[in-house]
């Protein structure tokens, strides 16, 4: 299930359509301050389903949308799309690759997809299931968690069991 | 069911423990324990963790590097039990001294023939050791923007010009 | 004492718009409101912080570097209020990239011809800036030694050797 | 009231006597994790008279005792002196230097001197109020402080002010 590639638009701080191609091995993301590095992150969690709008820094879900500056008015919708190999066959095996985009428009209204056709949530939710990805993953890591998994917060250590387990 | 959590459990304990001692000490006391072993699936799940030698009476007692360290051995050790096709780290470098920065991306290194990892850093030792580098900015006030940076390109600063040269 | 306060107060916020504005850009949005002005003593106390012409409609938006500039920002004004004889700072500059670990310690550095300064760090840039620098290490297990580090002597490596070189 | 220096004997990982003498400026503190670096901070933090086990990352007040290894019996005390030039008089004047130290037994008797005259808790205290350094102060600062001022846990943002003005 190699990723290959990741579509942010209207998303948070990426006003503008932007594409990430990730190759094998290591990827290190670098920048200022503020310059949007988390904010991928919070767009692969959101694509993969998250619906705690805490999980991703916001009061509500509808503030992931591109919220204008002086310069740039705000955006219509936010869009997320995940790209992978289908090399572990989640899809049937005609399929090269899965396809998995979520949007929300500013009206409130929210589409996924899957390789291009409309699909629920629990479609995408469903893909995952077993693979270590999903919420409460161990596989989005971040220093919060350090203290949440040491301190037990909210039976984190023995959700994150559950999900390997 | 309850099996199927214990074998699992005890898998983990395994990992756990080896990647501990990768980042510690070869002998240090470490493990992880079924508080309640007669409901294993409800039970609450204890850390032990003694680095290099030392006595600490809790977890609160480590150090920020040293809890950090030792809440990766354990997410590390599920990812070990079931991989994750890709996993990403926010930062999660920024309390390591660099000795231990230089163990983290080695383990990582060699989990990345298996997995896709994605690593989001200020630290350079971490920069060094990565396969590649994508840089985020705004060039326009809030909008982010994304490029891939050329490591045969010296002139790469556009944040960083350490006063050490 | 009400005026007092209010006096005080009004002061820490002027400095507070003063250090803001020097780790981020000239004209920020930012300020300190007293949220009940007829009972200043146990009035709340928001924060507005706006950096680089961005729209955070909270403080939870803003990134990990900003958050803690926005923090150190508010103790900056409070230590300008009324200077202590030293400050102590404990690996805060972890979060920040290298730009603005330069801007935090010039900022230091002005202060500490009023103040002494105790910096605990792992960041190169932050060891350079120092005037005098003390090394913490354990020859024994788990005993604690200090000992002075010599700038001129680049022997001084016992933890950091940048694979870098 | 600059700092002239910090003894610590069998305080945490200190077993042995150490002393660290604070020149006018930047002093930067550097080394591995867990060496010993933030129990320096907690050992001032400690002799200035703090009370909350919680604040130096103790479950209780005798952890701060040097507990042993397997080559170094524990301590019997805990003791801590700070050493002050008395430049802002806060002792009469034919003081050149104010001298503040604790000392805990593992009976759990208490002792603190000034100037090596025996004298009680309340004693350090007085000396310090408004200096801007007690407990609650903005002098002293680490990362979780951070979090605290900004989502205002526990009125931390009111205490400050009120330490500030
Ligand atoms: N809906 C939105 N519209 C526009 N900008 C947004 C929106 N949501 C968040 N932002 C901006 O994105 C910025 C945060 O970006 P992010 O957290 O990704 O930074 P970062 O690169 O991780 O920085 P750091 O190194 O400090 O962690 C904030 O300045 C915030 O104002
Ligand atoms: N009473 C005690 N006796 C002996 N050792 C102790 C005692 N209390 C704490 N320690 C040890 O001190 C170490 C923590 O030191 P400290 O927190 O100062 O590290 P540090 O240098 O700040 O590291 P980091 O860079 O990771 O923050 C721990 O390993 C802990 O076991
Ligand atoms: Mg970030
Ligand atoms: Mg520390």
């Amino acid at each position: 299930m190699r990723l290959k590639s990741l579509e942010i638009k209207g998303f948070k701080s990426f006003a503008n359509q932007t594409i990430i191609k990730f190759d094998e091995g290591v990827t290190g993301v670098v920048g200022p301050n503020g310059s949007g590095k988390s904010n991928i992150v919070d767009s692969i969690r959101w694509v993969l389903g998250e619906q705690k709008s805490k999980e991703l820094r916001l009061e509500s879900m509808g503030d992931v949308i591109f919220n204008g500056t002086k310069k740039k008015k705000k955006s219509g919708a936010a869009q997320v799309t995940l790209t992978f190999e289908n090399t572990k066959n989640i899809l049937p095996t005609e399929y090269k690759e899965v396809s998995i985009s979520r949007t929300l428009y500013r009206s409130g209204e929210s589409e996924y997809q899957l390789n291009n056709v409309k699909c629920r949530l629990k479609d995408i939710r469903n893909l995952f299931l077993d693979s270590g990805i999903g919420s409460n993953t161990y596989a989005i890591i971040e220093l919060g968690m350090v203290d949440s998994i040491l301190s037990d917060k909210e039976n984190a250590r023995r959700k994150m069991f559950e999900q390997a387990a | 069911a309850n099996a199927m959590f214990v074998d699992a459990f005890e898998q983990i304990k395994e990992h756990f423990k080896n990647v501990f001692r990768t980042f510690f000490t070869e002998d240090d006391a470490c493990d992880l324990i079924l508080l309640n072993e007669d409901s294993p699936l409800d039970s609450p799940i204890e850390i032990l963790a003694k680095p290099k030698g030392k006595r600490p009476k809790s977890l609160s007692q480590l150090s920020g590097g040293e809890k950090t360290l030792t809440a990766t051995a354990l997410l590390f050790a599920l990812y070990l039990l079931k991989p994750a096709p890709f996993c990403i780290f926010d930062e999660v470098d920024a309390p390591l001294d660099d000795l231990n920065v230089q163990k983290f991306t080695k383990l990582i290194s060699q989990f990345s023939k298996n997995s896709q990892f994605v690593i989001i850093t200020h630290n350079k030792v971490t920069m060094a050791a990565v396969d590649m580098l994508y840089g985020v900015f705004m060039q326009e006030v809030g909008i982010s923007e994304i490029s891939a940076v050329d490591f045969s390109d010296k002139s790469y600063d556009f944040n960083y010009q350490p006063i050490l040269n």
